[in-house]
């Protein structure tokens, strides 16, 4: 298994501006709980890091943005067939849970772990 | 500000989403306001939290909850009972929300004071079960060998009430309470301590934890390849057979 595109989140430098020929990657991006309305529940952690997939797919999807076949076939109609077949999304391929702390209606306390939360990387499919 | 007023709005908008359902279910609204837990319950969680997850809320790879869940439930409000012989008693009633099919109960625990401090008095404390007199129940005591509480810190112990939840009370239908006693003891009777005793409330000598594992995250994971496979075995004359009819 090769690694996804944009696995890694980028470095300071590089964060603001993108990659330079803006082709699909993983974005860095954190929100507040505050900012989602949800801070009168939710205890603990303060900040979420859900990430976000950003760029357009390259015409020839290479083996390391785990694209299915589909994808592939979907490039080729649009290239070779019928543009007004869109190309393929820059989507999140792989995501990671999140542990959340927060108190309940009643006054009970509850820790949980919910899937698929973070955007780990990107693919175009 | 726009997220902020309408975020259970939109969230209202897509309810057949698993996690929709469940942020529905457990957020309170915006107009309720944030149940005050202080203290050790609140305490307890928060260091079970950091245990768990790192400040990010990226659970820990090397942690060791054993669960995907656990809540911390609160018994109800409830005034200690008058002294009865040299033991000083409050009965804990914990209610329990109806069983949710996708999370299996994996342990049940009760954590409780082991050691009381009032004003110029020390008591000794413990937690059991408590179930109607009948001639078929038998009352496990905390000296029993499923019972056995193990040391937290100077005042709080927790014991293991897993086989005792679930044999009793788990699979019961409507509304389920679990009863427990919490009882006390002094080596001196004191008028002066009855008051003291008689003023305790039953939020502040113990409280219930119940952990879950999330089965349906497994099978959801499970299902498309297992349909696929499945359909793929029976393509030739069940499916069709049945698309005939």
């Amino acid at each position: 298994q090769a690694g996804s595109i944009g696995s890694e989140v980028p470095g300071p430098s590089w964060k603001h501006d993108g990659p330079e020929n803006n082709q699909c990657s993983l974005y860095p991006f954190q929100v507040s709980f505050h900012q989602l309305g949800w801070d009168h529940w939710i205890i603990a952690p303060h900040r979420y890091t859900p990430n976000y997939c950003k760029g357009t797919c390259p015409r020839v999807l290479r083996y390391g943005l785990n694209s299915p076949n589909h994808a592939i076939i979907q490039n080729l109609v649009n290239e070779l067939v019928d543009q007004s077949v869109p190309q393929p999304s820059c989507v999140p391929y792989k995501y990671v849970p999140i542990s959340i702390l927060l108190i309940e209606a009643n006054g009970n306390i509850l820790y949980k772990e919910y899937e698929d939360m973070i955007a780990q990387s990107c693919t175009c499919r | 500000k726009t997220g902020q007023q309408s975020s259970i709005a939109l969230l209202t908008e897509a309810p057949t989403l698993p996690l929709i359902q469940e942020l529905l279910d457990e957020a309170p609204g915006k107009e309720h306001k944030k149940p005050q837990v202080l203290g050790h319950p609140l305490r307890y969680m928060l260091e079970l939290y950091h245990r768990s997850a790192d400040l990010y809320g990226h659970p820990r790879e090397n942690r060791t909850i054993g669960a995907t869940m656990v809540r911390l439930v609160r018994p109800m409000a409830n005034v200690a009972r008058p002294l009865r012989g040299p033991w000083h008693t409050q009965n804990l009633d914990f209610p329990l929300r109806p069983n949710q099919v996708a999370y299996r109960l994996v342990r049940a625990t009760v954590v409780y004071r082991h050691q009381l401090h009032l004003t110029h008095f020390h008591l000794s404390c413990h937690v059991e079960p408590w179930v109607q007199k009948s001639p078929d129940n038998h009352f496990p005591s905390s000296e029993g060998s499923s019972l056995k509480p193990s040391m937290m810190s100077k005042a709080w112990t927790e014991m293991d009430i897993t086989q005792h939840v679930q044999q009793r009370l788990w699979n019961h239908k409507g509304r389920r309470i679990l009863h427990l006693r919490f009882m006390c003891q002094q080596q001196k009777r004191s008028e002066i301590l009855q008051l003291q005793w008689r003023g305790t409330s039953s939020l502040d000598v113990a409280f219930l934890l119940l952990y879950f594992n999330d089965t349906h995250t497994n099978n959801q994971k499970a299902k498309p390849l297992s349909r696929g496979l499945e359909e793929f075995m029976e393509s030739e004359s069940p499916l069709l057979l049945r698309r005939v009819r």
